[in-house]
């Protein structure tokens, strides 16, 4: 069959690196947990 | 002009090498089935979180394409701009040839110059990738480089030890017993239907049924924010300082395990997952809440903590996701 497989490594996460530094706080403060999400977009597609 | 906002991407922690280019220019990348569009920074980018990251240049590429797009993508209170660019993506062996991705020229923030990876390939749905091109694992499949139209994810709680995300098949031997299989309720995320969250026979939260979202890209369990406060209190975690809830490491030997239901099988996520073990020995709840999002009121999020403990296979052919103790 084609299948593939791609190793992928635990690495330490922002929250991680930003608690260690003592700025999680401020993060938290200001970036609410969010989803990706697309807004609406006119452009035109072609135009590339 | 294209607007994309995205989530922060504080809990992102598992990781894969891809190259872009030729001859190839390799990048950190989480593989992400919370979004659904490749970017990596640019040599033309300033901000000083691209100075901590692989940049790419278009310029030693034979095969890049610059398109005149121009995207921007904002996560929490910074902005990343940008322009859409084509070219030959290589990961595990595959070929994607002429890949639309984006390319940062600013990432406003100082919050990006601590993340470990350098961009993200989102694998959830086209209709929320840029208008107008293709997803990577579209362009795989469309390009006949996978023969099923299956990813699939084994998270390993290890370091450097054996995660792995697998393309165009399913290796059994990742997960326990049958994958059960679950329709995937809305074709925009990885996004189910799920039954009831309990504990120890009784429902506390998702009465009646809600919307689970099946992301590689989140870390933790994320839920709306009143029922999540009843969860922490429920466990005995408490706020810090720094906003996180606190919890009694002793507290994974003896709490009950929180079971998710979803299309009648339960998946039971002990103590030991839930509390994670941070630094000097403080405990955090897995649990966090959702906040400002467009979700609706009952949706929730199965994170890392959650993909973990089960296998799980993304079923684009059929648009379900099938999922096994891993």
């Amino acid at each position: 069959t084609l299948a593939s497989r791609i190793p992928l490594t635990r690495v330490k996460s922002m929250r991680e690196n930003l608690r260690e530094k003592d700025k999680l706080k401020d993060y938290l403060e200001s970036h609410p947990y969010n989803l990706a999400y697309k807004s609406d977009d006119s452009a035109d597609p072609d135009s590339a | 002009t294209h607007f994309v906002p995205m989530r922060n991407y504080l809990d992102l922690a598992y990781v894969g090498i891809i190259s872009i280019g030729t001859p190839p220019q390799e990048f950190k990348v989480i593989f992400d089935t919370g979004s659904s569009d490749l970017w990596v920074p640019s040599i033309y980018c300033s901000s000083p979180a691209c100075a901590t990251h692989n940049v790419f240049n278009p310029v030693r590429s034979s095969t890049c394409r610059i398109s005149d797009r121009s995207i921007h993508l904002q996560y929490g209170s910074g902005m990343m701009s940008g322009f859409l660019a084509y070219d030959t993506v290589r990961f595990g062996g595959l070929v994607d040839v002429a890949q639309a991705f984006g390319l940062s020229l600013q990432e406003p923030g100082r919050f990006m110059e601590y993340a470990v990876f350098d961009g993200i390939l989102g694998l959830a749905y086209p209709s929320l990738s840029l208008r107008g091109t293709i997803p990577v694992f579209d362009n795989l499949w469309k390009q006949g480089l996978i023969s099923q139209e299956v990813f699939a994810f084994y998270l390993n709680k290890k370091e450097e030890e054996g995660s792995v995300v697998m393309f165009g098949g399913v290796d059994h031997s990742y997960y326990n017993g049958d994958l059960n299989w679950a329709p995937v309720s809305k074709q925009l995320y990885w996004q189910l239907s799920m039954d009831s969250i309990s504990m120890n026979g009784e429902v506390i939260a998702c009465n009646g049924g809600c919307q689970a979202i099946i992301d590689t890209g989140t870390s933790l369990l994320i839920g709306p924010p009143d029922v999540v406060l009843d969860i922490q209190k429920i466990i005995g975690a408490n706020q810090s300082h720094s906003g996180e809830y606190l919890i009694d490491c002793d507290a994974s030997n003896t709490l009950s395990d929180i079971v998710f239901t979803i299309n009648g099988i339960d998946y039971p996520v002990p103590a030991s997952a839930y509390i994670q073990e941070g630094p000097d020995s403080t405990c955090f709840s897995s649990f966090d809440s959702l906040r400002g999002s467009l979700l609706t009121a009952d949706s929730w999020i199965l994170g890392d903590v959650f993909l973990r403990l089960y296998f799980t296979v993304f079923d684009r052919a059929n648009n379900r996701i099938g999922m096994a103790p891993a």
